[in-house]
């Protein structure tokens, strides 16, 4: 079986600063809870 | 065993009232022999695709990504009737094991299939069936959720496939290297997907808000097959900041799913498909594997805008129970021959709120069969 998610996130660009960045890797073994990814102001 | 023994007992019982003649000799290793033929090719055919995917994985730890190849196998698949081998799969696995034999069991499936025994919330002879145990819960504390409230956490256990930005014409996900898929085809045409039209790639505007609410209105059908040009999403890019993941459950892996962030959920989408498996090998070989296969959508809002989780099943695990929605039955029996059903939809009270889950909240499970 397969999930796909889909979501909009925080990008840089006139309005807001912060910019959001995966921190997985292809092929990674993740687990429920774990982050795929963040944001944060730069 | 005792069946062959009594098969031998009865072949000797036979070729010793025929006087010991040498077709009867032929008779007493036919069976086994076939067994042992079968086997073998069972074994040679194995230990071929795990040399293959090994190949594979070599490929991806040295950079080189793995290709489309249309197999003439993954046709003949089609051919199969693997929804009814999905369902007799779950009649089988729904079957009580003696208490005796369920540690035993559910062992082997651990060892074959990589499950940590030690996570499993009931002691093994707890479930009564491999089902039960296969959508089994964990131990409190098992899945800690990142403390970070700027992050978006797995919603499931798994591999990672793919994952990235989605940017340009039709919004595609990329299957395999010379392969994509588009998003709409995975939500569904009447997905509030945030798209701005292709001569607006760049545009800021309340532009994109008018465009997806007005495909919302339109049925499935309408955009699908009576105005086929009405609305084009391939001619449609996603705005800017959409990103996707695609994670793989490995049949050892915890099958729940959880809410990645605190989440509105406002409507739910059953698309009734094929149900081919969607293995890796199975990725590279069968075109539109995401988008053929029988799955439920979840569309929503979170604080940073839109999210949606789609959860694919496969010959093997067929079916999907939402939390949400228990009374939801997929991989149901179809008398219909028509593959293309339109996606049949709910949309969750109250309207235009929907249902609220929280970060880690249990919304879905994946079932045997």
């Amino acid at each position: 079986s397969t999930v796909v998610l889909i979501f909009q996130a925080p990008v840089k660009n006139k309005d807001s600063s912060s910019e959001f960045k995966f921190c997985i890797q292809r092929g990674d073994k993740i687990r429920v809870g774990e982050a795929l990814g963040r944001w944060q102001d730069s | 065993t005792s069946f062959v023994k009594k098969f031998r007992r009865a072949t000797q019982s036979r070729a010793s009232s025929n006087g010991g003649s040498g077709s009867s000799q032929g008779h007493y290793f036919l069976v086994p022999g076939a067994t042992v033929a079968t086997l073998l090719m069972l074994g040679v055919l194995h230990a071929r695709r795990m040399y293959d995917d090994k190949k594979v994985e070599e490929a991806r730890e040295k950079g080189i990504e793995s290709e489309f190849q249309p197999d003439i196998k993954a046709t003949y698949l089609q051919l199969l009737p693997l929804r009814s081998i999905s369902r007799c799969w779950g009649y089988l696995t729904s079957m009580e094991i003696p208490v005796w034999l369920r540690p035993h069991v559910y062992r082997a499936w651990a060892r074959a299939f990589h499950t940590n025994l030690e996570e499993v919330a009931l002691p093994l002879d707890g479930y009564a069936t491999l089902q039960e145990f296969f959508v089994r819960t964990l131990k409190e504390g098992c899945r800690p959720l990142d403390p970070d409230p700027q992050c978006l956490v797995s919603p499931v256990d798994g591999t990672i496939l793919r994952f990235g930005e989605i940017k340009g014409a039709g919004a595609m996900i990329e299957q395999v290297k010379g392969f994509s898929y588009s998003v709409s085809s995975l939500l569904g045409a009447s997905s509030y997907l945030p798209m701005v039209a292709a001569v607006d790639t760049d545009g800021e505007t309340g532009e994109p808000e008018n465009s997806s609410r007005e495909n919302s209105k339109r049925s499935w059908w309408r955009v699908s097959l009576a105005s086929p040009k009405f609305w084009d999403p391939m001619s449609a890019c996603p705005m800017k900041g959409l990103f996707y993941c695609v994670i793989y459950l490995k049949p050892g892996d915890y099958h729940r799913i959880h809410s990645p962030a605190d989440w509105n959920i406002v409507i739910r989408r059953h698309f009734s498909g094929h149900l081919f498996p969607v293995n890796e090998r199975a990725a590279r070989t069968i075109r539109n594997l995401y988008i053929e296969n029988e799955r439920v959508v979840l569309e929503g809002l979170w604080p940073e805008g839109f999210m949606a989780i789609a959860a694919i099943g496969a010959t093997n695990i067929g079916s999907i129970k939402l939390s949400i929605e228990p009374e939801l039955q997929t991989n149901r029996q179809r008398g219909k021959l028509l593959q293309a059903e339109p996606p049949e939809e709910r949309l969750y009270e109250p309207e235009g709120v929907g249902m609220t889950v929280k970060k880690g909240d249990e919304v879905a499970s994946f079932n045997m069969g």
